[in-house]
């Protein structure tokens, strides 16, 4: 069975449209570089919940091939479960034939009802795909559909539109900053190390022996060991809650990371988040088994400050800063 | 064979929940915890 966490993207904004089957039916995902799953509801899921989303018909599509191997999507008020089958997906005018995807049929939570995107589509290794489905990327390259083996996302952080992922290209008119390249730690999710402290106002706050990043679209802001939380949020004098007074924004420090030897600042226009008249830190606690070590998730926050190209072909991260 | 996916900004869940006053409740049910998406069995 396949498990998604959706409660972990309770504070995604950034969606994009797809197609799948012939002829095709649209779907509003998720790009997710933190999974590697492709799953949308389905026609069989009948429930109220699923009644606000677009779901897949498999019998108006010609080219659908089902399968009896399931798929379990868990939400945070309940699982939904379904099934896997293969059809043609149609992103960005790329036909991607025979990919495996999930289909969800019984019923999640209420809340699902709210979910402003129909499915998730993940653009991580397929190692960590659940029960061992070809990611979409993975398809794409072994098609032939891509001139490099590699995708590239831009956020945007004003602008409801103008944010956007490239499939087999880099636009270099987002890289006039350089491009400075990471190899990554791991071929899972966009695993980094980080190899120095991450200092906050030139004083290190955290990692200081090094320490693994995710470089993650589908976490909304920056997920931090706890002990690391505590320290920022002092450091930068907020509440334990992460608020802080929004006149203080121009007189923080930026919070660097630093990977592959170099500086990689994120300033406070883009780790305060300002809604109401209120602000707070985009920081948030992760609490990661000991084993796995500390784990920091560089999510939207960090890549509205860059262009980031996930180079499958040479298993790395490339950052251009946009400022 | 260069692909452009435009990704539009909308509101995310948990604004869509605040604003209907089901926020607080569904997080009191349901802790958030990042780590699981990366370590489900944690």
């Amino acid at each position: 069975a396949s498990t998604e966490y959706l409660q972990n993207y309770l504070d995604n904004e950034y969606y994009g449209s797809i197609s799948i089957g012939t002829p095709g039916q649209q779907f509003t995902v998720l790009f997710d570089t933190g999974s590697s799953n492709l799953w949308v509801p389905s026609v069989y899921c009948s429930s109220p919940a699923c009644s606000n989303h677009d779901r897949f018909n498999p019998s108006e599509s010609s080219t659908f091939t089902g399968t009896n191997d399931s798929l379990e999507i868990t939400y945070g008020t309940g699982s939904m479960t379904g099934v896997l089958g293969y059809d043609t997906v149609t992103v960005a005018g790329l036909q991607v034939v025979n990919q495996i995807f999930g289909l969800a049929e019984t019923e999640p939570g209420d809340f699902f009802y709210y979910c402003p995107f129909d499915g998730i589509l993940g653009l991580a290794y397929p190692s960590i795909s659940s029960s061992g489905a070809t990611p979409v990327f993975d398809n794409m390259m072994s098609q032939n559909l891509v001139s490099q083996d590699l995708f590239s996302v831009y956020l945007s952080g004003d602008e409801q539109s103008g944010s956007f992922v490239l499939f087999g290209g880099i636009d270099s008119s987002y890289t006039t900053n350089g491009i400075t390249w990471i190899p990554l730690s791991a071929e899972t999710y966009w695993e980094i190390t980080m190899d120095r402290y991450v200092s906050v106002g030139g004083q290190a706050v955290a990692c200081t022996s090094g320490c693994q990043a995710i470089v993650d679209t589908g976490t909304s802001l920056l997920a931090v060991p706890n002990s690391a939380l505590s320290n920022i949020l002092s450091y930068l004098g907020a509440n334990s809650n992460g608020e802080i007074s929004c006149q203080a924004i121009n007189s923080l420090p930026d919070v660097v990371f630093y990977l592959n030897g170099n500086a990689f600042p994120v300033p406070p226009s883009a780790y305060v988040i300002q809604s109401n008249g209120y602000c707070t830190l985009g920081f948030e606690a992760i609490d990661v088994p000991t084993e796995a070590g500390e784990l920091w998730i560089l999510g939207d926050v960090f890549i509205r400050e860059y262009y980031v190209i996930f180079d499958r072909g040479n298993n790395r991260v490339g950052l251009s800063p946009l400022a | 064979a260069v692909h452009r996916v435009p990704l539009r900004k909308g509101k995310s869940l948990r604004q869509i929940l605040k604003e209907r006053g089901l926020l607080e409740s569904y997080l009191q049910q349901h802790p958030y915890n990042p780590a699981a998406k990366y370590f489900p069995s944690f």
